[in-house]
């Protein structure tokens, strides 16, 4: 999922914060 | 709600509606001079923040959270210009001449779509738009169609295949009882069958994009080149 990173990131509900 | 209580009868439906997001606003670029490039930038940076929006409205949307991972991920990937465009058309809808109208204050005629290099977008966006321009969808039905185009999902790679379809029937069951409510049973099948015009529609914005891109070398936000390269 290395590819798609930032939506995992977002659908995971990371608190940290993601670079868009 | 900013929606009146006889116009909204069905609970998913006006939950859809409650946890979408005020419309945004575009902001303009000023990093070019170049006024058609700053077009395009203003644009890609409005999608970009759109699609942020679109995200978290999707984990909103019932039954979506309880997919796997994976399938939400598909879903979205499959889903999300199409819901976008959904969007478009309905702040299209109210305007009079040859807009397409991206944000409020982001309106754009055929003359600038084509300087910003968008020219076959702009026809078939207008095409679209004439579409629901002419059904006059109400706010309950933008919301329930951009739904299901993220729902509607012909991804290859479904991890539970029975949990999405369930997904699936709960949207069109909504959408079902809404018209049957207001006495329309022909409008359910007629938005179902505007599908296939927004899939097309969204596979030309998904490609105008990437050709600006990859042949113009737009510069484009990393969460929107990201949504892109996955189609």
């Amino acid at each position: 999922k290395e590819k798609h990173k930032i939506l995992h990131q977002l659908l995971q509900n990371s608190t940290s914060p993601v670079d868009l | 709600s900013p929606f009146p209580a006889h116009a909204v009868r069905n609970k998913l439906i006006s939950h859809l509606l409650l946890t979408e997001s005020a419309p945004l606003a575009a902001n303009q670029d000023d990093s070019t001079n170049d006024g058609s490039l700053r077009t395009l930038l203003t644009l890609c940076d409005l999608l970009n923040r759109e699609l942020l929006v679109l995200i978290g409205w999707a984990k909103q949307i019932p039954g979506f959270s309880g997919l796997s991972l994976v399938d939400q991920m598909s879903l979205l990937q499959s889903g999300w210009m199409e819901a976008l465009l959904v969007g478009v058309a309905w702040r299209t809808q109210g305007a009079s001449g040859e807009e397409l109208v991206f944000a409020g204050n982001l309106r754009l005629d055929k003359a600038q779509c084509r300087a910003a290099g968008l020219a076959d977008l702009y026809e078939a966006l207008r095409h679209l738009t004439a579409k629901y321009q002419a059904m006059n969808l109400s706010a309950e039905e933008a919301a329930v169609l951009k739904a299901v185009a993220l729902a509607n999902s012909d991804a290859s790679l479904v991890d539970c295949p029975d949990s999405v379809q369930r997904f699936q029937d709960g949207l069109h069951e909504a959408l079902q009882d809404y018209e049957s409510s207001r006495r329309e049973q022909h409008r359910a099948g007629r938005l179902l069958m505007s599908l296939p015009l927004l899939r097309q529609t969204a596979d030309r914005a998904v490609e105008a994009f990437l050709r600006l891109h990859r042949h113009r070398r737009v510069p484009l936000h990393k969460l929107l080149l990201e949504m892109l390269d996955a189609k």
